[in-house]
């Protein structure tokens, strides 16, 4: 069986309302080593990968292999009954028909318990490679997004240009252009409002901004994000969680 | 969308 507990109700949430709107029914693989899901969106551009690290719970008990399958918009609802700050735990049988989820408020001594039903899901698995990238930017989460948010407004897509002098994100629509250039610094006093970037050769690729504001709904996961970048290899944009991580990979566009 | 590559075009099918 499963047994999970989050000392945090909100990480579960924030994952969950971060993905939902690209992907609607996924499975959750339950392991002894921790949560993973793995879904890519209706169009097959975007793909998802989460991992919650079985020692960001505490406990954590499973003894064998279960796929939750779960409708994610479901899941939501049942979670917003959760204040950020209760204690979740998960509990499902090894052969589930339900994933039974128990809220607990330790000042309030209020006890919630739900059960969702669970589903049947036939997903189509991708092996991700090992992948070293030529560029890699890390940057403030809140930045990153309202880059995305800003651009979006002018254009449907944006480039992504990084050279050793730093990063460009420019956009071209109907009623004119835009662009932001990062440059590499380095805030002594909050490391996390930092821009880094590591490259290794110059690359320049082009993305639907849709998607890219779509995986910004993570940005409260992180304070930071990591972009990485090769040329004509899809991108990979990542929220670190404290015991895992929330990744999307974006597949580039290609001409006009 | 035009021009939009599909992401199984670069992973590999398990």
């Amino acid at each position: 069986m499963l047994e999970a507990r989050l000392e945090q109700a909100q990480i579960l949430k924030k994952v969950v309302e971060a993905i939902k709107d690209l992907v609607q029914d996924c499975n959750f693989d339950c392991n002894d080593a921790g949560i993973q899901l793995q879904a890519m969106d209706n169009s097959h551009v975007a793909l998802v990968s989460m991992k919650l690290g079985s020692e960001g719970f505490s406990p954590y008990r499973c003894d064998r292999n279960i796929a939750l399958g779960i409708n994610l918009n479901s899941l939501m609802k049942v979670l917003r009954a959760a204040a950020n700050e209760d204690l979740l735990t998960l509990k499902a049988e090894d052969q589930p028909d339900s994933l039974n989820l128990l809220f607990e408020s330790s000042s309030q001594d209020r006890l919630s318990e739900y059960d969702i039903k669970l589903m049947d899901i036939d997903q189509e698995h991708l092996g991700i490679p090992d992948t070293e990238y030529a560029a890699t930017i890390t940057l403030p989460s809140a930045e990153f997004q309202r880059i995305c948010r800003d651009l979006s407004a002018l254009s449907e897509s944006v480039s992504i240009e990084a050279n050793k002098d730093g990063v460009k994100f420019a956009c071209s629509g109907d009623i004119g252009n835009g662009s932001v250039t990062l440059r590499p610094h380095t805030n002594v006093e909050d490391e996390d409002k930092s821009t880094k970037i590591e490259l290794t050769e110059p690359v320049n690729l082009t993305f639907s901004l849709k998607y890219l504001v779509n995986f910004c709904k993570a940005s409260s996961l992180s304070a930071t994000v990591r972009l990485c970048l090769s040329n004509e290899v899809p991108l990979l944009v990542e929220y670190q969680m404290g015991a895992g991580y929330l990744r999307f990979y974006l597949a580039p566009k290609i001409g006009d | 969308e035009q021009g939009q590559l599909e992401i199984v075009q670069f992973f590999k099918s398990l």
